[in-house]
């Protein structure tokens, strides 16, 4: 923390964005902003509004050179943004400096790292000198927000001024813990059931309360990471997950809305209400849902029902709800999530999984549903 | 990283060290120090204090490895002391 440990009274602070940079459309950088504010919301009692105009706690923009603080910027590189800890005036305020090429991708500079860094110190966190943490001054890539998770130097030094989220585990981490996480599931927990299941660009997903396991052909063990390190704005406790291959997007249900994500980003417009796909009004969750790459339908689980849906159409085919049992014999009730590979169509239930054979319409293996992570 | 591009063909001189020790380590303005290789010396501890806080091999020199670091874009924030 910065001298003095400065910190804000409130719990709820406000935003504007005071100008904008031309290297980037205004929603795009209204939304890395967001996504940056949702770094340090999803560990902490704080909330963000934005504010229109007037003055809120904290005042966002773009200058270039000498810009009234007498903190002048330098031009393309090196010093890329300054923010000032928690107080009244120019206090808690962001400045990012214009002759950066600012993007939201590897060229140039990232808004969203270079955003959540910066209002860190706005929050009241001063420089770290552990290379892993966003609060390490130099600019890196490798942190790159598809990767992007906060270290626990950050969540211990956040927390420490702000303390844990009311509705979160992760808890300021005693000194002498080696274990900075501890509820993380245990992913060999031979009980272990999903919330749901996905893949993403080749990779798979599986969802439990917070976190997600990721697993990857590059890496033969799977990474646990938040939710919220990939997704700020996604709840926890998912209901359901799929990739639609055509769309380049994965579709995240819980409860009665849906969200659309393209790698790291949330797609503007979501959530959006699962009733804008045709399910009756009577259907308040999804319990499980898959895509067929094939033939481009999906597959939607709803107690011992399943609907069918036509991705190209972007319309419910007609002639469903249809029972589970009718069509994927041997498949219980109330399934958790569907995975669809190497040409079967895999279904958790609980702590099992039943590989299904779509072809021979019948359940061939019996499996543990962690199978997948190696246990 | 064209600012890395830019080293290899004209090195930057030490009053960019100096002045990076300046902005963001509290080195004070007027130390006349910068080339003295006594490991006393203000410029060489600050040097250090860098190296060390950024996790770099604490030789006290400016050499290629701590150019590198130091060449990179950052966070204008000071990493010791602060805006005055």
């Amino acid at each position: 923390t910065f001298p003095g440990s400065p910190k804000w009274r409130k719990t709820h602070l406000t935003y504007r964005v005071e100008n904008y940079t031309p290297d980037l459309p205004r929603e795009r950088v209204d939304s890395a902003i967001e996504k940056a504010l949702k770094v340090w919301e999803a560990v902490t009692p704080l909330t963000f509004s934005r504010l229109p105009e007037g003055e809120a706690d904290i005042m966002i923009s773009f200058a270039a050179g000498e810009h009234g603080d007498f903190y002048p910027f330098d031009g393309l590189g090196q010093s890329l943004a300054h923010a000032y800890p928690p107080g009244p005036g120019f206090y808690g305020d962001v400045h990012f400096d214009e002759d950066e090429k600012w993007t939201l991708g590897s060229s140039g500079t990232n808004l969203f790292l270079v955003a959540a860094h910066e209002l860190g110190h706005t929050l009241g966190l001063f420089h770290s000198d552990k290379k892993e943490a966003l609060m390490y001054p130099v600019y890196n890539f490798s942190r790159n927000p598809t990767q992007f998770q906060l270290s626990q130097d950050d969540i211990d030094g956040i927390q420490s001024l702000y303390g844990p989220h009311p509705y979160s585990g992760v808890s300021v981490v005693p000194t002498t813990s080696v274990s900075p996480r501890p509820e993380i599931p245990t992913k060999c927990d031979p009980s272990l059931s999903f919330d749901a299941v996905s893949t993403l660009r080749g990779e798979l997903l599986f969802f439990k309360d917070r976190y997600l396991w990721r697993l990857s052909r590059w890496n033969p063990e799977p990474e646990v990471h938040l939710i919220s390190a990939f997704w700020p704005s996604l709840p926890s406790h998912l209901d359901a997950a799929y990739e639609a291959n055509s769309k380049d997007s994965v579709f995240i249900f819980k409860g009665t809305q849906f969200w659309a994500v393209q790698g790291s980003e949330v797609q503007a417009g979501y959530p959006k209400s699962i009733y804008t796909l045709g399910f009756p009004p009577a259907v308040r969750k999804i319990d499980a849902a898959v895509s067929d790459k094939d033939t481009k339908k999906t597959y939607f689980f709803v107690d011992d029902q399943y609907w069918r849906f036509d991705e190209k159409r972007w319309l419910m085919d007609k002639g469903f709800p249809r029972l589970i049992k009718d069509d994927f014999p041997g498949i219980e009730p109330q399934v958790d999530a569907v995975l669809q590979a190497f040409g079967f169509f895999y279904f958790f239930h609980g702590s099992s999984q039943s590989e299904f054979d779509p072809n021979a319409r019948m359940v061939t293996h019996t499996l543990k549903s962690n199978s997948w992570l190696l246990c | 990283y064209p600012l890395q591009g830019a080293v290899r063909q004209d090195p930057p001189s030490m009053d960019f060290a100096q002045h990076y020790l300046e902005k963001y380590y509290n080195l004070e303005k007027n130390e006349k120090q910068m080339f003295r290789r006594k490991e006393s010396s203000p410029v060489v501890k600050k040097i250090q204090e860098m190296q060390k806080f950024l996790g770099l091999e604490m030789t006290g020199k400016l050499d290629s490895n701590t150019m590198d670091v130091m060449l990179k874009p950052r966070c204008g924030v000071p990493d010791v002391g602060g805006f005055s």
